[in-house]
């Protein structure tokens, strides 16, 4: 259970950029979001701080029942580490780290020799359809094959609340189609996924749809049947 | 009016990885054309060929009759400066300078004077809806902000061949139809047009959809009423 409250997130840069302001959201553990706006209209600000990866600066943002803003770094560092999984916009893949690597990271923070973590990285690169690229580079990956390693990534540590950023941006549908029914099958597990998109029919994998308009939650829509 | 003969890029990454595995593809002037095909199957590496950013391991790319492998390197760099307008599935913004000094980037290549930089700059931001954004750095831009950077950049130098890699891939749609639209001036102004994605609604825009598979060409469908 993740609750944002009255969040505002706000940038200055002689004007004020208000990224965010006065967001208030709930997710229900084993909810299925998504999130649908404008280019800027502060849905990537919004991951950022339900990830835990940046702080509001008026609102809180609970998870679990506590409030992120009294944890300590190294407690959200933890907790990001092992409870929540980030498919970022930009991927922010190691460079120099081939896929498998890159997926074994998020492992650090779990118990367990070196081994079965390079095995866990080889099931879920296997599982984005990349068992044929484990020892590539990202620069010696296509663009959607980088996107599927921050996937796997974000997968690793088998989170209760997954975030994903435009997970199918780089993605032809077929493989698109792969990705959704992988975070079908974590919701089935009972996981809570929020996932940012600009495309109707990936919104529509969802429960719900929350609409962003200009750093605002405009409205949220309840899907039929779900 | 760019040619390839049955291009060849192939990787050796211990195993080989047949990126382009002979593609051979006409682009008339004026012409309008979208790439498909899987994640994977090759559509940024026919890009970068075409693109005079990689030479083919075998087979040939023309442009304007000459033969790119015939060129210096810094013919080659000449040729995309003044000629070939690239919009990156990755961006590739410079981090340090802001939205308007990227865009100025490409004008090196041409005489004038910095003030007339600028205000191009600031023209084709604005066309891309970020008048405001003018002084931002790349990340204090969003994704979809980012990748119009990206577009207004491309746009610059007055390209006669654009070659645009999943160009509304982080838009939400109605800013997406805004760089359709700017495109389909483009066109009608003569130039050539390139352009991967992997939305259908996106790929009619076009005057055809030329489908990758596995690193061939795998068919060229005429859009009706083009
Ligand atoms: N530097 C490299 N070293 C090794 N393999 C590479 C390299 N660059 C690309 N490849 C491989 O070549 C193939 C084609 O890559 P390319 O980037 O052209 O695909 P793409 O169609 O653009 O995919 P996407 O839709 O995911 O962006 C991919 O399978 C990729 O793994
Ligand atoms: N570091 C920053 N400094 C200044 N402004 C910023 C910064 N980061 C984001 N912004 C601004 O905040 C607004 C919201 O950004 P955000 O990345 O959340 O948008 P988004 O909805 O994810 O957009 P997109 O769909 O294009 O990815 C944007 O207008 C952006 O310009
Ligand atoms: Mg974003
Ligand atoms: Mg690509």
């Amino acid at each position: 259970p993740v609750v944002a409250r009255d969040v505002r997130r706000t940038y200055y840069m002689g004007e004020s950029v208000d990224a965010l302001d006065g967001v208030s959201l709930s997710l229900p553990a084993g909810s299925y979001t998504a999130v649908m706006g404008p280019s800027g209209s502060g849905k990537s600000t919004l991951m950022n701080l339900l990830g835990c990866l940046d702080t509001p600066d008026e609102g809180t943002v609970e998870i679990g029942g506590r409030s992120v803003g009294d944890l300590s770094g190294g407690e959200r560092a933890r907790l990001r580490g092992t409870e929540i999984g980030f498919v970022f916009q930009t991927f922010n893949l190691m460079p120099r780290l081939t896929a498998a690597e890159n997926v074994t990271l998020p492992l650090v923070f779990h118990d367990g020799v070196e081994a079965g973590r390079h095995e866990r990285a080889e099931t879920l690169l296997s599982r984005v359809g990349l068992g044929d690229r484990l020892d590539h580079a990202p620069n010696e990956l296509s663009g959607g094959q980088r996107q599927r390693v921050a996937i796997a990534r974000a997968l690793a540590n088998e989170p209760t609340l997954l975030l994903a950023d435009e997970p199918t941006g780089n993605l032809d549908t077929e493989t698109g189609n792969e990705i959704l029914a992988v975070f079908d099958e974590l919701q089935a597990a009972g996981r809570t996924i929020l996932m940012v998109t600009h495309e109707r029919r990936v919104a529509e994998r969802a429960d719900r749809i929350v609409h962003l308009i200009d750093g605002e939650l405009a409205e949220i829509e309840q899907l039929e049947g779900k």
